[in-house]
């Protein structure tokens, strides 16, 4: 699965997510990724969300959405909507995997609970940050 | 003044160090930080945010290393079935494809369903047919073909396991 979300110079948001989904997998079985408000999202004020992981667990728990409502209806910022989401919610449903997220104030998060996640991103003009594993 | 950002992803799971060379390292990160500079560079251009994430994702869609596009895993029946989706903040647009086969770039569909209909989300074969009314390219099975997923293809019939990409030691059944 590879995602991307960003905030242009007027403060506008987008995420877009695409996915080559599970191998060997059967019965026209999809995931979360082209489910709006679970693997990808984006709103007005608050962010824009996009996943990769196990997607049946990001289904249940509506995890796009439920960044962007945690940030509207609680007030809380996105550092602690992706936290919570990701490495609480997530980790007790068992759902392995991660999310990218901007805010629009600029405000980027790369959360996951796995091993792993391939990640990069950019603000501003300062140098482009880039990982695979854990810092 | 307000800030502009952009922040990409290639997939998350059980990524194994001990299979994980540093020259294989430093392509993934090569191919991640030319997607941001791709989206970076529209964006610093002020152009859209919409216009930076779908032609990033559509970068990654061409690089193999990654699942999508063109480096799309095996299905069961040994196919390619691709899902994409896109959505605008400020417009609150949405569009999505799910199980295309043979579309080069499902998130370019993804914004043709967006932009050009009045549904959110298309599958399988309708979706392909939108796809080829709004002069989309469409490639042969041979285009997405990658002998290192059809090993994993092998191995996952082998042992009647569907498996997450990047995650190499946990199936599930």
């Amino acid at each position: 699965t590879v995602g991307a979300v960003a905030v242009d110079v007027s403060g506008n948001l987008a995420a877009a997510t695409s996915t080559g989904g599970m191998t060997n997998k059967k019965y026209n079985r999809i995931g979360d990724s082209p489910i709006i408000g679970a693997g990808t999202y984006a709103a007005n004020h608050t962010c824009a969300v996009s996943c990769t992981g196990h997607g049946e667990y990001f289904m249940r728990a509506v995890v796009a959405y439920d960044v962007a409502c945690l940030m509207e209806y609680k007030g809380v910022n996105l550092q602690q909507a992706c936290d919570y989401v990701v490495k609480d919610k997530l980790v007790k449903q068992g759902g392995e995997g991660g999310l990218i997220a901007v805010d629009q104030a600029a405000n980027i998060i790369l959360s996951f609970n796995s091993e792993g996640m391939y990640r990069a991103s950019r603000l501003n003009n300062e140098s482009i940050y880039s990982r695979i594993y854990k810092d | 003044m307000q800030k502009i950002a952009i922040a990409v992803h290639g997939g998350a799971g059980t990524i194994l160090r001990s299979a994980m060379s540093p020259e294989k390292e430093r392509h993934y990160l090569n191919a991640l930080e030319s997607a941001v500079k791709v989206g970076h560079h529209i964006l610093a251009s002020g152009r859209t945010a919409l216009e930076a994430v779908i032609k990033t994702v559509q970068y990654l869609e061409d690089e193999p290393i990654f699942n999508a596009g063109k480096g799309s895993v095996f299905t069961h029946e040994g196919h390619h079935e691709m899902d994409a989706a896109v959505m605008c903040g400020q417009t609150l647009t949405a569009g999505a494809v799910a199980g295309v086969r043979q579309v080069r770039n499902p998130i370019l569909l993804a914004d043709e369903v967006r932009m050009q209909s009045e549904h959110v989300l298309l599958s399988g074969a309708g979706a392909e047919e939108f796809g080829r009314e709004r002069g989309l390219i469409f490639e042969p099975d041979s285009y997405f073909y990658d002998e290192y997923r059809y090993q994993q293809w092998l191995e996952a019939q082998r042992t009647d396991t569907v498996t997450l990409d990047h995650t190499e030691d946990r199936k599930f059944g």
